[in-house]
């Protein structure tokens, strides 16, 4: 899940 | 979000609006990889999924629906309204040697074996391939218009720009992506090749 959120990049 | 990383989009969002001009405005894909830009459409779509699951930020979100629209808009173009003028002849690279190992790659190596990671993973893989039959096309045809030319070095941009981004992340915020910077290389080092050819003469025309 942290994972996901650390996803900020397009 | 940096400069680097706001360039980088930037420069990627400036490709696309290149490209979706260039055919609109020409009403012909002549020079273009319908291949490539299938590519492109699944790396967005494999990659943008969790558009629905999490919202990161207004920004975020826009772009990816603007990325998703425009590679959709591109194969519509190319496929269906301006379809004559698509170029088969040289277009024929076997882009099933490119999504096959970058499927097997993403489930062997991942940051965790769950779908919405394996996708994102593939569309990282098969993003740093996916202008290969592009760039193919272009050493095939021995040309490429100026338009086409300047689209390339946009689309190249962006992926250099990120690798100063990851750069930029690792000491400010210590954050990487091992698997990111690793195919944002590899993918960089593909246009290498035309950014001499680009910047020494203009390959269009010669």
């Amino acid at each position: 899940v942290s994972r996901r959120k650390e996803k900020d990049e397009l | 979000m940096n400069v680097f990383r706001l360039l980088g989009d930037i420069s990627h969002l400036l490709a696309i609006i290149i490209l979706l001009l260039k055919i609109w405005k020409t009403r012909s894909c002549a020079g273009i990889s319908g291949r490539s830009q299938v590519l492109f459409a699944v790396v967005y779509t494999a990659r943008y999924l969790d558009l629905f699951t999490s919202y990161i930020s207004a920004y975020n979100s826009i772009m990816k629906l603007v990325f998703l629209a425009a590679s959709y808009g591109t194969i519509y173009l190319m496929f269906i309204k301006f379809k004559a003028s698509y170029d088969h002849n040289h277009d024929t690279f076997r882009i099933e040697f490119l999504i096959l190992p970058c499927v097997l790659l993403s489930l062997l190596i991942n940051h965790e074996f769950s779908p919405l990671e394996i996708l994102w993973t593939f569309s990282i893989y098969l993003e740093s391939v996916a202008i290969l039959p592009q760039l193919f096309m272009v050493s095939k045809t021995g040309e490429a218009e100026s338009i086409t030319s300047h689209y390339l070095f946009a689309l190249g941009s962006y992926r250099a720009l990120y690798i100063l981004n990851w750069i930029y992340r690792y000491y400010a915020e210590s954050h990487y992506d091992v698997i990111a910077i690793v195919a944002g290389i590899v993918q960089t080092v593909l246009y290498c090749d035309f950014f001499y050819l680009y910047i020494t003469k203009g390959i269009y025309g010669q």
